[in-house]
């Protein structure tokens, strides 16, 4: 039932994609047309498998970038809590989503500000390439992730502040940005549970997103001091907890074919209704239709008459 | 009774033939398991998870006269009757994926960020004829 080129470029899913390979070794049937590549500027690899060029080449394909290993630890967290074992998305209606990227940072800029605040400062500017985000993938939420490695048992709880203000370039100084606009969020949680510490920067990143801006830069500074000033304890200085950069989290909707749309497959469960009466074929229900119509017009002649 | 009348001079062994048409054909159009992991593919390079797939897949006989049970459209049965009576190199009607349910893939990208994405068809869970 699929035009030819619609079924090459049209419903294969993204993820069957080889990423680095280069198009045009293939035979043209097999290329995806130049727009659509734009989006797709891949090749599938399902495709590739199937011609023999491909399956000669496949083993050659460039190695990749490899994922920070406790970045791959909470995204396959949240693969669990999303999915069964079977890898059907699980049908809780809570989520939106049908796509989480998870980026680091691809490169940053440390500072030290001991003067500026108390405690333990950690500042840094960060670089997230968002590249792989397509136009079809909708910003639902953004949130920045932070690790702590909580070997060192910490008893108390600590309240965090953090800075955050998005960068924009500074042609004059090449490695580090000055600072645009920027927001403070306060935290306050107990180290003892949490491994993961996530800041809702949605209503920050929305704006840049929506504009398509793929090079996120932004300095984020971390304040963190042991103690509980909501019960006016004595807030016991510094906290001395080694701080990964953060990676950002973001939740899409990606409205493409290819994607699943969960609310859709709702409606489409509640709309389709029982048959009222259970026919052989729906020729008999037409059949059954015809006959109807005679039966009425034969009464309106007889009334008429 | 009249069946048997009509046919007394068959062998017994075209017998058990004849009568085996009435009976409920063997290999009926129907989804069958396929389980495959990705490493098989080497792809588990890149998809982190699931580990296994099973996208399941559809075969067997289509019967002439396709009633409700594959809730075929009535355009099966037509195309049954110009591939009889008209033309046959139309083809009969074959047995298709009906229904899908769909796959989450977690996958590294080629810039090292993670995807997490829910991809919509994935999984055949019901077959019919068209």
């Amino acid at each position: 039932p699929h035009s030819r080129d619609r079924a090459v470029s049209g419903k294969s899913p993204g993820f069957l994609f080889a990423p680095e390979d280069n198009p045009h070794r293939l035979h043209p049937f097999l290329r995806l047309p130049k727009g659509v590549r734009r989006g797709y500027a891949l090749l599938p690899p399902l495709l590739k498998v199937l011609s023999d060029q491909g399956r000669r080449n496949w083993q050659s394909e460039s190695p990749r970038l490899q994922p920070d290993s406790r970045a791959l630890r909470y995204m396959k967290r949240l693969y669990k809590m999303s999915a069964t074992k079977e890898g059907i998305p699980k049908a809780n209606k809570s989520h939106l989503y049908n796509t989480v990227r998870l980026f680091t940072p691809c490169s940053e800029c440390k500072h030290r500000h001991r003067e500026l605040m108390k405690g333990d400062i950690h500042s840094v500017d960060l670089l997230f390439n968002l590249d792989r985000v397509t136009a079809l993938e909708h910003l639902l939420k953004s949130v920045l992730l932070y690790s702590f490695d909580t070997s060192v048992p910490i008893s108390s709880p600590a309240t965090c502040v953090c800075h955050l203000s998005i960068k924009e370039y500074d042609f004059s100084s090449q490695v580090c940005p000055s600072a645009s606009h920027s927001v403070a969020f306060s935290l306050h949680f107990e180290f003892r549970k949490r491994r993961w510490v996530e800041i809702d920067v949605t209503s920050f990143l929305q704006p840049l997103i929506a504009t398509n801006r793929r090079n996120i830069h932004m300095a984020v500074n971390f304040t963190c001091l042991v103690g509980d000033p909501q019960h006016n304890t004595e807030q016991e200085g510094s906290l001395n907890v080694a701080l990964v950069p953060p990676s950002l989290l973001l939740y899409l909707n990606d409205t493409s074919e290819q994607a699943y749309h969960r609310w859709n497959s709702l409606r489409h469960r509640r709309k389709s209704p029982v048959r009222p009466r259970q026919r052989d074929t729906p020729l008999a229900d037409l059949v059954d239709d015809l006959g109807k119509e005679n039966a009425q017009s034969k009464r309106a002649s007889r009334q008429r008459r | 009774e009249e069946g048997l009348k009509e046919a007394p001079a068959a062998a017994p062994r075209n017998l058990s033939d004849y009568f085996k048409q009435f009976l409920f054909p063997q290999n009926e159009c129907e989804l069958h398991n396929f389980r495959l992991s990705f490493s098989q593919l080497k792809w588990d390079k890149w998809i982190i998870a699931p580990h296994r797939y099973s996208p399941q897949y559809c075969k067997g006989d289509c019967p002439r006269v396709v009633g409700h049970r594959y809730g075929s459209p009535v355009h099966t049965m037509v195309q049954n009757i110009i591939y009889e009576k008209l033309d046959a190199s139309v083809p009969r009607p074959s047995c298709v994926p009906a229904e899908y349910s769909p796959l989450s893939v977690l996958t590294i990208e080629p810039d090292g960020s993670i995807v997490y994405k829910e991809y919509e068809d994935m999984i055949a869970t019901k077959c019919t004829c068209r």
